[in-house]
């Protein structure tokens, strides 16, 4: 059954579940592998039970090697071809070395509070650490809704407080797939 | 419907309830 709020606690829209991924070097990046990396950390059906998740574990910036925190709806897989991705795309923004602890924050905070205002778009969103940079994704349903991209460009803008000269880029699933890129 | 919405200063002001453990 769905997890619920517990009694006094605020409920969230939706409940969402965290997922860490970690790849382990010289491993193919398989869709199978990538799979199988998936470990759910737990599932959130009020604030209070997100911050009891959240307080525990490691923040983006303390993880080392190839590793990455998603954040999606619950019963939507962080793969692009669980039914509510494949038609979708994401915004990415790439970070500078040090950001991305309190960018992941800003950004699960804006999700969890319905700051997007794009009805249920939204799917979830990933932090992904890397050696030189860091890259942060915000994945929504339909990638060729340009009124719905835009304004969640513009609210990512918003909660972000990046510097202006930010290079967003959108790109649908699909052509990750077929660039085999992500 | 009606949306359940947060703004973030409302979200940390919970991080610091003694709900949250």
């Amino acid at each position: 059954p769905p997890k619920q709020p517990g009694v006094g606690e605020h409920p969230l829209q939706f409940n969402y579940t965290l997922w860490y991924s970690r790849r382990s070097p010289g491993k193919q990046n398989m869709s199978q592998s990538y799979d199988q990396n998936l470990k759910k950390v737990g599932t959130f059906a009020s604030v209070e039970q997100f911050w009891n998740h959240y307080c525990h574990i490691a923040r983006p910036c303390e993880l080392s090697g190839h590793s990455d925190f998603h954040m999606f709806k619950d019963g939507i897989r962080p793969m692009w071809e669980d039914d509510a991705n494949k038609l979708g795309g994401k915004w990415i923004i790439r970070l500078k070395k040090g950001l991305a602890s309190r960018c992941w924050e800003n950004i699960i905070l804006a999700m969890l509070g319905e700051q997007f205002m794009v009805g249920e778009e939204i799917c979830g969103a990933v932090i992904s650490i890397r050696y030189q940079e860091d890259i942060l994704s915000l994945w929504n349903r339909t990638s060729n809704d340009q009124q719905t991209t835009s304004r969640i460009r513009d609210t990512l803008r918003r909660v972000l407080n990046l510097p202006p000269n930010t290079i967003m880029e959108y790109k649908t699933h699909n052509d990750s797939l077929k660039d085999n890129s992500s | 419907g009606t949306r359940i919405i947060y703004d973030r200063a409302f979200l940390m002001q919970c991080r610091n309830s003694p709900l949250t453990k």
